[in-house]
C-alpha cells in the first residue's frame, strides 16, 4: 500500500486492489475506503486509523498460566511453543511443555529438540497414547516442579474434521481442570499464508474449543496476513503476538499499530 | 454458494423484464466478490469477469430464457478451462528422481510418501526416499518413520548433515531394487535467495525427472508470488495441492493454473498415506459455484 503524504483523495479503485491482495476481505476494503475522508487529516492516515481501530491485540498471558497451543496442520505450533518459552525464558521463567502431538511421525522428537534447545523440561508419552492424558501429566508435572509457564502442543487438525475437533474440546477440558484455577489460555495458531479460510478455522474452533487469542505465523514471507482484520472485525478475538521465522528468537508480542504501518510502504 | 446468489439476482432482474447491460454488471459484481471470497487472485478474478462479460455481451444474455444458468454456465467452462487437465508425475522405472519443494509447512514430506504408495500402488514402481531437509528438526526422523511405517525402502543414514546422502543415490536406490526416487527437501521461502539458489544447486545435480511444487490449497494471494519465485529460482514441472479435504473454495488452485500454467499432479486429502489421489478439476469448480 503506498504511504502518500501529499493530501489527495485515495484512488480507491488501486486502494482495493492493494488491500484484497492482503488477503483482506472485500467488505472490510470497501468499508474501509468508503468511509467519508477526515477533515484536516491524510487520507492515508485516515485509513491507517481505520485499520488500526478494526484491529484487537491482547497481551501474552501472565504467570502462573498454562497455555493450549491448537490450529491446522502444519501452521506452525510446535515452533511457536519454542518462541512462547523463549519469550517467558527470557523474562525469567520457568516453562515445561507436553508433547500432546502423539499422533504424527516424529512430532514427539521434533519438540523434545526444540525444548533441550530452548530449556524446557517436557513431558511425553509413546506414540498413539491418549494426547489428554500426557497433557494431564504434564500439568502434574507443572505442579509437582512449581514450573511457571506449561504448554501443550497438539497435533494439527482441519476445523472440519468433526472427531478432532470433538478430541480436542476433551484435551481441552482435562487440562482446565488439572490446571485447577491457575490461569489457561487456548492459542490459535493461524499461517499468515492461508487466505480466507483462516477465518473460518477461527470461528469454527472459537465456537466449538474457545480462544483467547491469535498467534499469526510466517509473517516473514510475502504473505501479509490480512485476513486477521475479517477475524478481529468480526470474532472480536485479539492477537497476541507473531513469528516472523523458524528460530526461537523469531518472535514478537502483537503491536497493532507497528503491523498497519508496515503495510504501507 | 454463486449458484444460488447469481439465480437469486437474476429472479429479481427478470421480473423487471429485459436484462440490462447494468443488471449485467450487476450479477458480474456478485460474482467478483464470490470468487475473491473463494481466496481466487483479484488479478485472476479481474482477467476472469474480461472474458466472461465479452462472452456474455456477444451472446445476447438479456434475451436468454434463463439468465442465470447461462451465465453460470460461461463462467463454469471458463473455469474449467482454465482447470486443465490433471497429469500424471512422469516417472519411468529407470531410477527417475522426482524432488519435492515449496514454503514451509505445506506437507512436503507426508507428501513424499503418499507419492511412493501411489507410485507402488498404481504403477508398480518400487520407491527409495530420501530426506535432505537438515535443518527442520527431526525431519529426517519424520520422512523414515513414516516410510518404514509404509515399508518403502528409506534413507537412514542421518549423521552425515550434507548432501553425501545424494552423491550416490541412484545406485544406493539401484541396489535396493527400487525404480525411483522420491527426494524431500526443507521449506524454505522463495524470497529466502540463498535457500533457494542452494535448491536450484541441488537440482541441478541430481537431474530430477520432476520437480513438483507442493502447495497448502488453502492459499491466500500470496500464491502467485510464491509460485512465481520458485518457477524463476528453481523451476518445477507441476503441483501438488495439500489439504484440500476441509471446507478451503481452494481458489488458490485457480490463480496458480491462470497464471503458472504448469499442471496440477495431485490433491492431498487427508494426513493418511493413502490420501491422495489425481486432481479433479470438476470438484474444485463446484465448490465455488456449486
Ligand atoms: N518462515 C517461517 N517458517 C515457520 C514459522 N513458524 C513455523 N515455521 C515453519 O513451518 C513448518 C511447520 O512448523 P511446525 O511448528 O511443525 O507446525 P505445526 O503446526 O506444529 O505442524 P503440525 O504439528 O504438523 O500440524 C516448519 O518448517 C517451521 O520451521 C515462521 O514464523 N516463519
Ligand atoms: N489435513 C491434511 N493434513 C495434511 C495433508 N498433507 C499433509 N498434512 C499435514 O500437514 C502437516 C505438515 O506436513 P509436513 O509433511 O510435515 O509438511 P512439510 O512441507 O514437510 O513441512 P516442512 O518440512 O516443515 O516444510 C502435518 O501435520 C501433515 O500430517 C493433507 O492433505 N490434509
Ligand atoms: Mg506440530
Ligand atoms: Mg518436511
Amino acid at each position: 500500500l503506498s504511504d502518500r503524504t501529499d493530501g489527495a483523495p485515495i484512488d480507491r479503485e488501486r486502494y482495493t486492489d492493494e488491500l484484497l491482495s492482503l488477503d483482506m476481505s472485500f467488505s472490510i476494503a470497501e468499508r474501509l475506503l468508503n468511509e467519508k475522508e477526515t477533515h484536516g487529516k491524510q487520507p492515508v492516515d485516515t485509513l491507517k486509523d481505520r485499520m488500526k481501530q478494526i484491529l484487537v491485540s491482547a497481551p501474552l498471558i501472565e504467570p502462573k498460566c498454562g497455555i493450549l497451543m491448537i490450529g491446522i496442520n502444519g501452521s506452525g505450533k510446535t515452533t511457536s511453543i519454542a518462541k512462547l518459552g523463549k519469550w517467558y525464558i527470557d523474562r525469567g521463567h520457568s516453562v515445561i511443555v507436553g508433547a500432546g502431538d502423539t499422533y504424527r511421525a516424529a512430532a514427539i522428537e521434533q519438540l523434545s529438540i526444540l525444548s533441550d534447545r530452548v530449556g524446557m523440561d517436557m513431558v511425553k508419552a509413546m506414540p498413539g497414547v491418549d494426547p489428554a492424558s500426557v497433557i494431564h501429566d504434564t500439568i502434574m508435572a507443572y505442579k509437582h516442579r512449581s514450573k511457571d509457564v506449561v504448554i501443550a502442543d497438539t497435533a494439527g487438525r482441519l476445523h472440519t474434521n468433526v472427531n478432532l475437533v470433538h478430541e480436542l474440546k476433551k484435551i481441552k477440558s482435562v487440562m482446565t481442570k488439572a490446571m485447577a484455577g491457575d490461569k489457561m489460555a487456548t492459542y490459535l495458531i493461524v499461517d499468515a499464508t492461508i487466505g480466507k479460510n483462516s477465518f473460518q478455522q477461527a470461528k469454527l474452533f472459537n465456537e466449538n474449543i474457545g480462544i483467547d487469542g491469535i498467534i499469526i505465523t510466517k509473517l516473514d514471507g510475502t504473505a501479509k496476513g490480512g485476513i486477521i482484520f475479517t477475524i478481529c472485525d468480526e470474532l472480536k478475538i485479539p492477537v497476541v503476538a507473531i513469528g516472523t521465522g523458524e528460530s526461537a528468537g523469531d518472535f514478537m508480542v502483537f503491536d497493532k499499530d507497528k503491523f498497519v504501518e508496515e503495510l504501507f510502504v | 454458494f454463486l449458484q444460488e446468489k447469481i439465480t437469486k439476482l437474476f429472479d429479481k432482474l427478470s421480473k423487471r423484464g429485459l436484462l440490462s447491460e447494468q443488471d449485467i454488471d450487476d450479477a458480474l459484481k456478485d460474482i467478483r466478490i464470490a470468487l475473491l471470497e473463494a481466496d481466487v487472485h483479484y488479478r485472476v478474478v479481474k482477467e476472469l469477469l474480461e472474458s466472461v462479460k465479452q462472452k456474455v455481451m456477444g451472446e445476447e444474455l438479456a434475451k436468454s430464457i434463463n439468465p442465470s444458468q447461462f451465465l453460470l454456465g460461461i463462467l463454469k467452462a471458463e473455469l474449467i478451462r482454465i482447470m486443465g487437465d490433471p497429469a500424471p508425475v512422469k516417472i519411468n522405472g529407470t531410477g527417475d528422481i522426482v524432488m519435492l519443494v515449496g514454503l514451509q509447512g505445506t506437507g512436503k514430506t507426508t507428501t513424499a510418501v503418499k507419492l511412493a504408495k501411489y507410485m507402488k500402488d498404481k504403477r508398480g514402481l518400487k520407491p527409495y526416499l530420501v530426506s535432505i531437509d537438515f535443518n527442520r528438526p527431526a525431519a529426517q526422523e519424520q520422512l523414515i518413520t513414516l516410510a518404514k511405517a509404509n515399508g518403502f525402502p528409506v534413507n537412514e543414514d542421518i549423521s552425515s548433515k550434507g548432501y553425501e546422502a545424494l552423491k550416490d543415490l541412484r545406485l544406493v536406490s539401484a541396489r535396493q531394487g527400487c525404480d525411483f526416487i522420491i527426494v524431500d527437501t526443507a521449506g524454505r521461502l522463495h524470497i529466502d535467495t540463498a535457500l533457494v539458489s542452494e535448491l536450484k544447486q541441488v537440482k541441478e545435480t541430481l537431474n530430477p525427472a520432476q520437480t513438483v511444487l507442493v502447495v497448502d490449497s488453502m492459499m491466500g494471494h500470496d500464491v502467485l508470488k510464491m509460485a512465481e519465485g520458485f518457477m524463476q529460482g528453481v523451476g518445477y514441472d507441476g503441483a501438488i495441492f495439500t489439504k484440500f479435504e476441509g471446507d478451503t473454495r481452494g481458489g488458490a488452485v485457480i490463480s496458480f493454473r491462470k497464471i503458472i500454467d504448469k499442471p496440477i499432479f495431485y490433491t492431498g486429502i487427508g494426513e493418511a498415506v493413502s490420501a491422495l489421489e489425481p486432481f479433479d478439476p470438476d470438484k474444485l469448480v463446484a465448490r465455488i459455484i456449486g
